[in-house]
């Protein structure tokens, strides 16, 4: 038995528009810890891992660990039923090959629910270890999808190098190039529009901007981005989800031949 | 010219 209320439902509408395109079927897990994600794109290069506490929940209830199979396209179909405003509560049985999703408005006018066939899905999951990266970029998360819409009309890769002088955005293509440099900026109004800089060692890597793009998706569920590097693994993109827990995406690197 | 590498090159399946 499942059952898990979350009265900001906006945040799963949210989720799904984040990931949907990345990725077209994915296990959800449902733990005492919470509901999480962790799937790849068809192509291996990007991963995004997605925690869902259960204290974030107004209600959690789950039984046992249960793993659902769902597809992104179809889940996000039926959550935009769902009114902004609307609260969430994801229902499961076990052994069912369905989901429940039900929507309550705010004022208890309105109640659905909408119920989808689940998936076997043959998934492999990764360990990914706690890393030490080299940097540690915070910026505004409009900003992160500004630079990353810009430089993809310019070029298809973008070199991004940190030095003690900022975070530089650098790409190549056939009408020229651009390069965009970021400084640490902590005199801000809010904290969420500082752009913070920790850099334990230089580093430069190279992205495909296409993923880089799509990551950004996840841009409405949090005002700031984190973006850690280190020469020897992939990127980490991380949105925080407010009170609750994490979007990451993971994209490898490209390197010389 | 350069090449995409993987994230399962990365980290290890679980």
């Amino acid at each position: 038995m499942l059952e898990l209320r979350l009265v900001q439902g906006s945040l799963l509408k949210k989720v799904l528009e984040a990931t949907k395109d990345l990725v077209t079927d994915a296990n959800f897990d449902c733990s005492a810890t919470g509901f999480s994600l962790q799937a790849m794109d068809s192509s291996h290069v990007a991963l995004v891992a997605l925690l869902l506490r259960s204290e974030g929940f107004e209600h959690y209830r789950c039984d046992r660990n249960i793993s659902m199979g769902m597809n992104l396209n179809n889940m996000s179909k039926m959550l935009k039923c769902a009114g902004n405003d609307d609260i969430i509560t994801i229902k499961g049985d076990d052994g069912s090959d369905t989901v429940t999703f039900m929507f309550e408005s705010p004022n208890q006018d309105k109640i659905s629910d909408f119920e989808m066939k689940l998936m076997d899905i043959d998934s492999e999951h990764l360990g990914i270890p706690e890393a030490e990266y080299h940097a540690i970029v915070k910026m505004p998360s409009s900003e992160f999808q500004r630079i990353c819409k810009d430089l993809s009309s310019i070029g298809d890769t973008v070199v991004i190098s940190v030095t003690k002088e900022g975070v530089k955005f650098s790409t190549r293509g056939d009408i020229g190039t651009a390069n965009i440099v970021c400084r640490q900026n902590k005199t801000v109004d809010k904290p969420e529009e500082a752009t913070i800089i920790e850099m334990n060692e230089p580093v430069s890597l190279t992205f495909a901007l296409r993923y880089l793009n799509s990551f950004t998706k996840a841009t409405p569920l949090s005002e700031s981005v984190t973006v850690s590097l280190s020469s020897e693994l992939p990127v980490v993109v991380e949105y925080k989800i407010a009170d609750m827990g994490y979007i990451r995406f993971y994209l490898a690197p490209k390197i010389e031949d | 010219s350069r090449v995409q590498l993987s994230i399962t090159e990365f980290y290890r399946s679980t």
